[in-house]
């Protein structure tokens, strides 16, 4: 059997919140080293890449590899009945038709109990390449978000620029021009609030706003975003979440022809 | 103008 119980249950919510808006339905794959999901969304223009490690889990049993065939909004229905304080568990026999979700309340006075049914998901695994990146951008994870949200009022593209400067994004709309230059190490909230550049060479590449819009919903499940760019590659954006893994996300550029 | 890439352009498929 599966069975994999995980205290902080909020964190379960946040990660659901943070994929139902570009994937549709994706296979769970649990394994002995935990959790992971990889999906497109149906345009193939973008990815999400997740895992929640077996050591996040207390406890954490995974007798045979499965693969958990999910619809996320039925997923994400079922997510919003659990508490912010909740302990939840995900469980499901070896050759599964079903998941069940169990929702603790933390003094164990309510149990909630959800069974889904599965999907069969023939899903497409990507390779992703080892990429040596130009330049790799960290910054707190709620600027990103302002900068996609405000950049979002004046185009629908963002232009990353990043030189020994710092790092520029700028949007181009009829109405006219955005840009939004951050430079090295300023101090922009009083706690993890530095931006950081590993720069190899200069770089400059445009993404869709929309989709990296998308990728803020993960904001609530770490303080600082990363954000890998290699000219003419897809940009990689990651939220590591203290204790248990990571959601990346990639998102083809805009070239061009 | 710019043209919307597909990541299938840069990543294989396994």
């Amino acid at each position: 059997m599966f069975e994999a119980r995980l205290v902080q249950g909020s964190l379960m919510k946040k990660f659901m919140e943070a994929i139902k808006d570009l994937v549709k339905e994706a296979n769970w794959d649990c394994t002995g080293t935990g959790i992971s999901l990889q999906a497109m969304d149906t345009s193939h223009v973008s990815l999400v890449s997740l895992l929640l490690r077996s050591d996040g889990f207390d406890p954490y049993r995974c007798d045979r590899n499965i693969s958990l065939g999910i619809n996320m909004e039925s997923m994400a229905k079922i997510m919003k009945c659990a508490s912010n304080d909740d302990v939840i568990t995900i469980r499901s026999e070896d050759h599964p038709d079903n998941v069940t979700f169990v929702f603790e309340s933390p003094n164990q006075e309510k149990v909630c109990d959800y069974e889904m049914k599965l999907m069969d998901i023939d899903s497409e695994h990507l390779g992703i390449p080892d990429t040596e990146y130009d330049a790799i951008i960290s910054m707190p994870a709620s600027e990103f978000q302002r900068i996609c949200r405000d950049l979002s009022n004046i185009g629908d593209s963002v232009k990353i620029t990043c030189n020994k400067d710092g790092v520029q994004f700028s949007a181009q709309g009829d109405t006219g021009i955005g840009k939004i230059a951050l430079k090295q190490n300023a101090v922009i909230d009083k706690e993890d609030g530095q931006v950081s550049i590993e720069l190899n060479d200069p770089v400059s590449l445009t993404f869709a706003l929309r989709y990296l819009t998308f990728f803020t919903k993960a904001t609530p499940l770490a303080s600082t975003v990363t954000l890998s760019v290699s000219a003419k590659n897809p940009v990689a954006v990651e939220y590591r979440v203290d204790d248990i893994g990571y959601i990346r996300y990639y998102l083809a550029p805009k070239i061009e022809e | 103008g710019l043209t919307q890439k597909s990541l299938k352009d840069f990543f294989s498929t396994a």
